[in-house]
């Protein structure tokens, strides 16, 4: 389903470039759950970010379902996407939507009817832990809250791909334990290709296969 | 230096209140390292933001060096604020000031000269490693790097009190262990008072004393 070769990004600072990745290969099967861990720093949400399609690499080829993103139009991209849940590492909720209309708005998008909107918001909220905070938006919501929306969000429309940046840093071990399960499950259940950064020790384990990255680079890649 | 006597926090979504905070009352001496963990959502940094003078209790008191924050007027409570080093759990960067501009605002605030500024900035940049993103802004830093800009803003005053929402959550165990040895000199050796809300196990360890909250209430408040 991914395949990555040799791929470099360099963010240019002025005349000053910064190297985030210098060259990385793998590939994923479908159904694989896969593992991102590295210092702070070392380039993992760079590397998610080109494979969600939401920036592109600065030489190398990205291969999505066997198509090079590096060919795609701008509104092609954005339609690659549409089949990717994505969780960002701050989130980026809707602040002027509450809890429901950020978790509706991928459905509403993708064109399902509001009645069954309606139940499934409620039914991935609720398995999230948030049924009591539905009308909240994300200032009247508390730091963990708001992540567990972004995950409910990126869930929400039974993508076959979800990419998730650091989806429990701002969660108790018991509440980030729960999240993770339910992850677990979408992956073990309905075949969902998952790819995780984290620093938790916990998602390390339930991955089948862990990227260990260092200074732009894959310094290992191991079955789990 | 702190006194919390049965304070509430009540927030207002319109006619529905949400306790956040449900009578919490504890002391701190001066010199104290304090953990507050609990499952997310159980308002500890509603706690911390009431600490920190940046929010009023609905009811109770709280009492900072002697003085009660509840009879202070708005500047007053600002002035309070100066004397406290506060790392936000989303760490409330200034976009348009790089890493360097951010950590150096507080000292000018305090009247610091320039060259002992640049110094100082410099210093503690370099202590939470650092030195080679000075000139980086939030949106060109690594969510863990932006983590530690705001706990270099924190400390770079040398504080006598400071507080600390989450100042690990988006980093490595390694790199998170580091700023928190760093903290905890700052403890041991200058005598600073800390309280820090987190979900790791590390510094929860390395704190004389944990409170326990759960669902806007202490739980239990014991000596580690
Ligand atoms: N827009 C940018 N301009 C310049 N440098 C950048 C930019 N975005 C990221 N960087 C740098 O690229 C490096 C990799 O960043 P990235 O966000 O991928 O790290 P990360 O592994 O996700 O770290 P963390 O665990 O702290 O979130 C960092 O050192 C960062 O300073
Ligand atoms: N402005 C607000 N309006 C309404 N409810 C709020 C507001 N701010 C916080 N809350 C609610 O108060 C409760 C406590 O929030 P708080 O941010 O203190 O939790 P927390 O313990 O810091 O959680 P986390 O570990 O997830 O950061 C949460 O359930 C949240 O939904
Ligand atoms: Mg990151
Ligand atoms: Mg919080």
């Amino acid at each position: 389903v991914l395949e990555v070769e040799d791929i470099t990004k360099t963010y240019m600072m002025g005349e000053i470039p910064v190297n985030a990745l210098r060259g990385l290969s793998f590939e994923v099967e479908s159904g694989e759950y896969i593992a991102v861990v590295g210092p702070s720093g070392s380039g993992k949400s760079t590397l998610l970010n080109m494979i969600g399609a939401l920036d592109r690499p600065t030489s190398g080829k990205l291969m999505i379902e066997g198509v090079d993103v590096s060919t795609l139009s701008d509104n092609q991209l954005a339609d690659t996407r549409k089949n990717v849940g994505f969780v960002f590492q701050f989130f980026n909720l809707i602040p002027r939507l509450d809890a429901r209309g950020n978790v509706d708005l991928p459905l509403a998008i993708a064109g399902v009817p509001r009645s069954e909107r309606k139940k499934r918001t409620e039914e991935v909220l609720t398995s999230v832990g948030l049924e009591d905070r539905m009308h909240h938006k994300s200032s009247e919501l508390s730091g963990g809250e708001r992540q567990r929306v972004a995950v409910a969000r990126a869930i929400v429309t039974n993508p076959a791909f979800i990419l998730m940046d650091e989806p429990t840093g701002n969660l108790d071990s018991k509440t980030g334990g729960e999240i993770m399960d339910l992850v677990k499950q979408l992956n073990e259940k309905q075949g969902v290709t998952l790819i995780v950064v984290t620093h938790d020790q916990y998602i390390g384990q339930q991955a089948d296969r862990t990227l260990h990255m260092l200074d732009g680079v894959i310094a290992s890649d191991v079955v789990n």
